[in-house]
């Protein structure tokens, strides 16, 4: 059982091993605008948040990271300061933000189209 | 990941406005199943909470889209259209592995999945700490959907989570956002009223408010004109906000509202009922000591049923009570239909565009005091009645006059349907 004391479980502490590493440096700041689609290179959802997406480079850094402060709210400056790491580390949905999620890998077959559907659904 | 990235969508779009990128309606159904997966409940909170939270997160967009959601717990798990589950690190056999506690709290597959960081520290309606797995499963079904994010302050498709009081609702833009995939919400309605509340002020004055509602089948919507949607949570049970009076398929309800007189009354089939306002029930019986419900033909002689509607006319302080293509003007002071009538619709409510008129058998006949008007429902269209404020701006308008018919929904939003089975959370 994960530790907790109080009956509505608000103490409830994660356990160590499984907390997220925070975004501190450049190179994780890279992956995580190439992650959430901030970068032109195409964005693989990598198999892992180590993954293997190609993160930007150079002044692509740069234009990903100013894209990103914008939507934010923050200076675009362009440059990893302190208010952007913060905002790179808030809780947030996987979902990428500048396009829709992917169709499901696990996806299940299409159900009856009715027949005022626009289109055919795609097979998976 | 050659194979993901045949399945994943072209990378661009515009990076800059995320809101409006290219988004199309996901599914083609009207009603969606969905699941939560046995085998990934939630160590945090007991198995009926969780499958709770996401009935009313379905139900939430239900509430605003003409979409339908049924939880299927018997069906063969490749034909659910939307599963959701909890898992740690590498999970369900998705791509993406989670990253526990913080950051990513979970992610959605267009068209299919919803999973769940269970690392995360997801909270109950009632908490208002931790992460509200209410808020994240509306959030989280809006991208299966179709939705993607967007930073628009207030919406609930915001990639990042926002704590905020525990009641949240789908605001404005949302629903629009949504309605712009799946169309509003259509459909006709059993009767339309707006509901009289008296009440004192603390210098004993009497004031006045009014509600608007509209009943369909057995359930029914409060309207809230000065918001232009319906009550959050609504629509509810009939019975449960009604007392005495028949749960469904009410033909109409009319408030004969005057000098010394306050009575409502619900009319269905060959019966009606009053209603007590005070104690919020139908009376049992009348000064007399004779029950409730009455036969029309006895308390508004004259006057046919089954009714299609009735609606009271303050001005001229009559009952115009319509069945098929007549109306039946009934004087409530002489308690009788006058002599002139019956009269055909066409000939009390002449259309102003020739052949524009619903003809016969209206649903409802509604007076709104929000509009001053009159308005005939018929489906998913209504016309309005010409105005004491039309006529005045245009003297050539015929009296009580029909204007062109229009939708419903494009005056009064967001009156949508739930599936039955969460009809009554």
């Amino acid at each position: 059982e994960r530790l907790f004391h109080s009956r509505d479980r608000s103490d409830l502490e994660p356990s160590p091993l499984s907390r997220a590493k925070p975004i501190a440096d450049l190179h994780a700041a890279q992956r995580f605008l190439s992650r959430y689609g901030w970068s032109e290179v195409p964005s693989v959802w990598g198999t892992s948040p180590q993954g293997s997406a190609e993160a930007p480079v150079g002044s692509t850094l740069a234009q990903a990271m100013r894209r990103f402060q914008r939507a934010n709210s923050l200076p675009a400056s362009g440059k990893l300061d302190s208010p952007t790491l913060a905002a790179m580390n808030r809780p947030r949905c996987g979902v990428p933000d500048t396009r829709l999620p992917p169709q499901s890998a696990l996806s299940t077959p299409p159900a009856p189209i009715i027949p005022y559907s626009p289109r055919p659904r795609s097979r998976p | 990941k050659r194979f993901l990235q045949m399945l994943l969508p072209k990378a661009g779009g515009q990076h800059e406005d995320a809101t409006d990128t290219g988004t199309s309606r996901a599914f083609s159904k009207k009603t969606l199943t969905w699941r939560l997966v046995g085998e990934a409940y939630s160590s945090q909170l007991s198995v009926d909470e969780q499958r709770y939270i996401f009935r009313l997160a379905f139900r939430m967009w239900s509430e605003v889209t003409p979409l339908d959601f049924r939880e299927d717990l018997t069906a063969p798990g490749a034909t659910v259209d939307i599963k959701l589950g909890f898992g740690r690190g590498r999970h369900l056999g998705c791509p993406r592995v989670f990253d526990g506690s913080g950051q990513e709290f979970a992610h959605a597959w267009r068209l299919g999945d919803i999973h769940f960081d269970d690392d995360e520290h997801f909270t109950p309606l009632s908490s208002d700490t931790g992460i509200s797995l209410l808020k994240v499963a509306v959030h989280e079904i809006g991208h299966v959907l179709g939705l993607p994010h967007t930073y628009r302050v207030g919406s609930i498709m915001q990639p990042n989570y926002i704590p905020q009081d525990p009641v949240f609702e789908l605001d404005w833009s949302d629903r629009k956002a949504i309605q712009r995939l799946y169309g509003s919400c259509e459909g006709s309605f059993d009767t339309a009223f707006d509901w009289i509340h008296k009440e004192k002020n603390q210098y004993g004055e009497v004031r006045v408010r009014f509600n608007t509602y509209f009943f369909r089948n057995s359930w029914y919507w409060l309207y809230e004109n000065r918001n232009n949607r319906t009550r959050y949570g609504d629509p509810l049970q009939i019975l449960t906000g009604w007392h005495g009076i028949p749960p469904q398929n009410i033909d109409a309800f009319v408030h004969v509202w005057s000098r010394g007189r306050d009575e409502r009354y619900f009319f269905k089939g060959n019966q009606y009922w009053r209603y007590d306002s005070e104690k919020d029930q139908a009376y049992m019986e009348d000064e007399q000591g004779r029950g409730y419900p009455k036969l029309i033909s006895e308390g508004f002689p004259g006057v046919p049923s089954s009714l299609d509607t009735a609606f009271y006319e303050r001005r001229q302080q009559l009952i115009y009570f319509f069945k098929e293509s007549l109306v039946f003007a009934f004087d409530v002071n002489r308690n009788q239909v006058l002599n002139s009538y019956p009269k055909k619709m066409t000939q009390v409510f002449p259309a102003i565009m020739p052949q524009n008129h619903p003809f016969r058998n209206i649903d409802s006949a509604y007076y709104s005091y929000a509009h001053n008007s009159i308005f005939f429902f018929k489906g998913n269209v209504y016309w309005k009645v010409v105005s004491d404020k039309d006529r005045r701006q245009s003297s050539r308008l015929p009296f009580n006059g029909l204007f062109p018919k229009k939708s419903i929904s494009e005056k009064w939003f967001d009156v949508c349907d739930v599936h039955m089975s969460t009809l009554n959370m």
